[in-house]
């Protein structure tokens, strides 16, 4: 995966 | 967010809560692993590093507040408190953790989701908590009889990530997200880790009989 996926969970 | 994540993170939550009322009722950590315990903070100040860069929401952000400090308290009780670090089994809780440090850093060096500071970071928290229990594990072991808030406590916190796996197969199929591997592969190794209790705290609660692991 190029971008950074979001890190929304704990 | 969906119910499988909701219900993983408040079975987290559930889990710090027992250990946090285990300590402070009985005033002991008597079969508490102080080696997990420190891994677990070291996952959460690792994993948690955008507290303050990055906001999402106001329960993410509290959640985070929440895991760091209670973890770092508790292992601040087990090696500082004059009467619970007393109660500590320091001759039976000798797994080499370290070494789970050491692996899980390497492993992230070598396959982080991309090689930046935050994500190799990350990429540790991850590996390092899908082994973190094992010292509990091996110290639950050791230990004949080990009270019931500790088993729940275990329970909990086994069973959150469970949760989680069960979110992330949600994700995949309704938001075509298909997550992150490393996130899928290491909270089945997690999970599987506690198979072997799942199964001892099932029977214990079935025979309703002291939990017993096998020595």
């Amino acid at each position: 995966s190029g971008e950074a996926l979001p890190h929304d969970e704990l | 967010m969906n119910i499988f994540r909701f219900a993983g993170d408040m079975t987290h939550l559930v889990s710090v809560l027992l250990l946090l009322l285990k300590i402070y009722a009985t005033k002991s950590c008597s079969g508490i692993s102080l080696k997990t315990q420190e891994l677990y903070a070291l996952v959460f100040l690792t994993r948690y590093l955008d507290l303050f860069t990055d906001f999402i929401s106001i329960y993410n952000t509290v959640m985070k507040v929440i895991f760091i400090t209670s973890s770092l308290a508790i292992v601040w009780c087990m090696r500082a408190h004059p009467t619970v670090r007393r109660s500590y089994d320091r001759d039976q809780d000798t797994f080499r953790h370290h070494f789970l440090v050491l692996l899980s850093f390497i492993m992230a060096l070598f396959f982080p989701d991309l090689f930046t500071t935050r994500e190799v970071l990350w990429a540790f928290s991850i590996y390092l908590e899908a082994v973190a229990i094992l010292p509990q594990l091996v110290l639950l072991q050791r230990c004949r009889n080990v009270d019931n808030l500790t088993t729940h406590y275990i329970f909990f916190l086994g069973s959150y990530r469970a949760l989680y796996v069960l979110n992330w197969i949600y994700r995949y199929f309704t938001e075509k997200h298909a997550g992150r591997w490393i996130s899928w592969i290491s909270g089945l190794v997690q999970t599987v880790l506690y198979l072997d209790f799942f199964y001892y705290y099932f029977i214990s609660w079935k025979s309703s009989e002291k939990l017993r692991l096998p020595a």
